[in-house]
């Protein structure tokens, strides 16, 4: 069912 | 220095409840705007985000911007300690050891009150971007507990599809497969029970029903939960709160093979 992408992927941090 | 006051104790020891399995450490950023928390889980697969507006509490007082490093854990040993329909308190100085609450039963005339020792956590922010997602769909929370329960016993993941038609959860597992498809529906009688999907787009993504049914923890929060989806960004949840407030959670898809 896909891999599992993390959070980090799409939000950067500040 | 902060002092926060909440009419009934119920709001906070929900919102916490609903974010304690999730994450454990984290940091309740006080300014004059309100109480905000931004954590993600251990694996960095969802994002919580969580804001009080100082609306929410009368009075609310903070003069400069403090950080409440807190175990959720212990918060909850605490929180256990108030009455749903207590006077909440928060009060903390403006380099503080301590968050210090206060709940107070008026119809008794009952006081309790309990420091809680604070921690240094240091947090790392994310900068969420704004999205204009391709699908918002509004429905009963408790019906978006129980689709996330009922496929859980499917599968692992869960695909969720909306289209101009509806909105179309579904999952595959080794015993078979299951959906629900939910169209618009707005009973004029009873708007809790409202369904409304605002699409500008098709868009179909597939998550963990781990961290899904995990989410539902916060459905006693609010009667309904927003799901904002765009092709291949993280879904939000919403769990609206009065004035503004809000409970929001963000999980990263599941994509390809």
């Amino acid at each position: 069912t896909g891999k599992q992408q993390s959070i980090l992927g799409f939000f950067s941090k500040t | 220095m902060l002092e926060a006051r909440l009419d009934t104790a119920n709001l906070f020891k929900s919102a916490v409840d609903a974010i304690k399995d999730l994450v454990q450490d984290c940091n309740f950023d006080c300014n004059d705007s309100g109480i905000a928390l931004q954590a993600m889980d251990n694996s960095h697969v969802a994002l919580v985000s969580m804001m009080l507006k100082a609306e929410a509490f009368s009075p609310f007082r903070c003069d400069r911007n403090i950080a409440l490093g807190v175990n959720l854990t212990s918060l909850t040993k605490v929180l256990r300690a108030a009455g749903r329909d207590d006077t909440l308190t928060l009060k903390a100085e403006d380099a503080p050891d301590v968050l210090n609450l206060v709940f107070e039963a008026t119809a008794q005339d009952r006081i309790s009150e309990y420091d809680l020792k604070l921690m240094d956590i240091d947090q790392e922010h994310l900068g969420i971007p704004d999205t204009e997602y391709a699908a918002t769909i509004s429905m009963p929370s408790a019906e978006f507990k129980r689709i996330t329960t009922d496929l859980m016993a499917m599968s692992e993941s869960v695909t969720i599809e909306a289209t101009k038609d509806g909105v179309k959860f579904s999952s595959t597992g080794d015993i078979g497969n299951g959906s629900i498809t939910l169209r618009q529906h707005t009973p004029v009688d009873k708007p809790n029970e409202t369904v409304e999907i605002e699409l500008s787009e098709p868009v179909a993504l597939t998550f963990s029903l781990k961290y899904l049914t995990n989410f539902c923890k916060a459905q006693p929060l609010s009667n309904q939960v927003k799901l904002c989806l765009s092709a291949e960004v993280p879904l939000m949840v919403e769990y609206g709160l009065e004035g503004g407030s809000y409970l929001r959670f963000y999980l990263a898809p599941k994509i390809g093979d």
